[in-house]
């Protein structure tokens, strides 16, 4: 099995090659995916490797094979349907998303505790009181959950997650949140992207 | 020089040892470093061991002391200034984050091409005139810029950046931006995350 690293290393040179807008028989090199995504041209080849992917001397990787093998990896066959807890700012930032979608994530239901928002739709997608979250999931066939709400309520709201059988959830509220060990939870935090950019600057410097 | 994926590691480190909430004279071992950031103990050792910190065998790392090797990597020792271009859902959710403070960044002004948001403040943050970046610029002592516009407007506005000096950006937008070779541009795609959740949950199932 690879790291997890490795895949995210591998979903960003999915992204790249889809982004790209070259035709499926175009060739990309070790040297361009790994500029484009931050690491070495010999990381690159030795995770494409990995997957059975070998380049062409000279040419690089064709553009056609390589997105067959990604969209293998990320089984990009079938729609994906997730849920979002807090729709405030950051929460109808993300309904409105168009890169959810283009990668064949659907979100398909909103939760709220406000009632001035909950009934409304966003983007065609209704806004459900999170006191009905538990018997409106066993309706949904939701696999995955994004959580937009304030630190205050996060623990609470992903223990209601974890018991309506979500097992995958997206982050955004700061702070160590618990789920159990079956559980997979990714914290986002937009801050360590600015460390990472500020590195660089104060090594230009 | 260590590579981004390895400054990104170590940015993962940082947070995870500032949210912990334990005392400096306690421990963290490696292999909790790894559970907490998604890699293995042997990359953690090594991370840390290349910027010389040696972890006590059946001990591991003393809090106080990674916090203060991490601090000089990342140079927290001082506020750093950036501005927001695109004050739409994102840019709301990003002025009000609290990480970024709590991290030593300090949003200093934003800017709009809205006539109805121009001139308000947000958070304590001015919203500017775009038409008028590159001359506020000048007064202010900008670092790095995030950008959250529409697609449509991303490549013009981060032209405007760059002519203004911004050498690090942020961009939220979604396509494949050029900017010259001397400016740190970082493109964040939060479906990325998604792909990488999606994958651990088919590997579970
Ligand atoms: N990780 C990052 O990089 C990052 C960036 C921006 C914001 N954030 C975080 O994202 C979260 C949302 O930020 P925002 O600016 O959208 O906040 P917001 O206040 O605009 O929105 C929060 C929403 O959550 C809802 N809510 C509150 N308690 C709830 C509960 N128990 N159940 C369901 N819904 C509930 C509110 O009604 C509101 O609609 C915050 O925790 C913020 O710190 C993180
Ligand atoms: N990368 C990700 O994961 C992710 C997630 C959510 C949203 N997004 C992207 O972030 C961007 C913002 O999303 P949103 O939901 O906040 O959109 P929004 O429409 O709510 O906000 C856009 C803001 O940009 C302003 N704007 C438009 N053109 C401008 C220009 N030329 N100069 C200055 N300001 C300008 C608008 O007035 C508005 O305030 C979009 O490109 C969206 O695709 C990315």
């Amino acid at each position: 099995k690879i790291s997890t690293s490795g895949i995210y290393r591998l979903a960003l040179y999915n992204r790249y090659i889809s982004d790209l807008g070259k035709d499926d028989s175009d060739y990309v090199s070790s040297q361009e995916l790994a500029r484009a995504t931050g690491h070495t041209a010999a990381q690159v080849r030795k995770d494409l490797t990995y997957y059975g992917s070998l380049g062409e001397p000279g040419k690089g990787y064709e553009i056609g094979k390589l997105k067959t093998l990604l969209t293998g990896i990320f089984n990009k066959d079938r729609i994906r349907n997730i849920i979002i807890v807090g729709v405030g700012n950051l929460g109808m930032a993300l309904m409105a998303y168009e890169g959810f979608k283009s990668q064949q994530f659907n979100i398909i239901a909103a939760f709220d505790i406000d009632v001035m928002k909950i009934g409304k739709s966003i983007e065609g997608v209704k806004i459900h009181d999170i006191a009905n979250m538990e018997t409106t999931l066993t309706d949904l066939n939701a696999e995955m959950a994004i959580v937009s709400v304030p630190a205050s309520s996060a623990q609470e709201v992903i223990d209601k997650l974890v018991s309506a059988g979500i097992k995958c959830i997206l982050n955004f509220a700061p702070g160590h949140l618990n789920v159990p060990e079956y559980v997979n939870i990714h914290n986002v935090d937009l801050s360590i992207e600015l460390d990472r950019l500020y590195y660089l600057l104060k090594n230009v410097e």
